[in-house]
């Protein structure tokens, strides 16, 4: 279980994962 | 009236010299020109006009370009700081640093702060930490009631919002992240350590050798 938020956004959220740009080459 | 002929090769709108972003940046100028070509190849692929639009954006990250992401949309309107509703390859040079490895702490904090402040008041509000919440519950398919979602919410702004003023702003998100670090670790890419190792196919024939900067 998540208590703090932004843990579980930042966590959770594939649109604040910038690593797949990456993988387009 | 003279006639001028340059020799550079044809560049995408708002193409910036490597050397100068190289210099601004923690990046060499080949790993520049490495970002230009992933640069070239993510703004070609819907339009080719040589800028990245949000579709692009979100087809790079996602493999879909009508994926709608509440994150991705922030982190594209960030990157654009121009605000022009393109991605020019300056402005991703330059954004893409801050993610970095070797990229401030101090930077790292305020980008992930600029992505919660959903409506750009300068602070994050409680209600723009629900949406988020609910948006990101949306995106993965997981189902929270509705008390647990407030017990969160409340939980983070309790630990959060020092002042009690019911929002939280920047001075209370760095506290905020100096206390739980694992917030912004999505805020440094190592595939950007060495860009033209981690992705060989990018790199191109420097035209300026780093070592003669």
């Amino acid at each position: 279980p998540f208590y703090n938020a932004f843990e579980f956004i930042s966590s959770m959220s594939s649109g604040f994962d910038l690593s797949n740009l990456f993988e387009s080459g | 009236m003279g006639c001028f002929h340059s020799k550079s090769p044809k560049h995408t709108p708002g193409y910036e010299e490597p050397v100068i972003l190289a210099a601004e940046t923690l990046f060499s100028v080949s790993e520049v020109e490495a970002l230009y070509e992933l640069y070239k190849k993510i703004s070609s692929s819907i339009t080719d006009d040589g800028l990245i639009h949000k579709e692009e954006f979100q087809l790079a990250l996602f493999r879909n370009r009508n994926k709608r992401n509440l994150f991705a949309d922030r982190v594209f309107d960030i990157f654009d700081y121009k605000r022009n509703g393109v991605i020019e390859f300056g402005e991703f040079v330059r954004s893409l640093g801050i993610f970095h490895p070797n990229a401030s702490v101090a930077d790292k904090v305020s980008f992930a702060f600029r992505v919660y402040d959903l409506r750009s008041t300068g602070f994050i509000e409680r209600e723009e930490l629900r949406e988020m919440v609910l948006a990101l519950l949306h995106e993965s398919d997981v189902v929270l009631s509705e008390e647990y979602i407030e017990m969160i919410v409340n939980k983070t702004f309790d630990d959060a919002d020092k002042k009690g003023d019911g929002k939280i702003d920047l001075d209370e998100w760095k506290e905020f992240v100096s206390q739980n670090p694992s917030l912004i670790k999505n805020m440094t890419l190592p595939y950007l350590k060495d860009i033209t190792l981690a992705f060989p196919s990018f790199v191109v024939r420097s035209e300026v050798e780093d070592s003669d900067l």
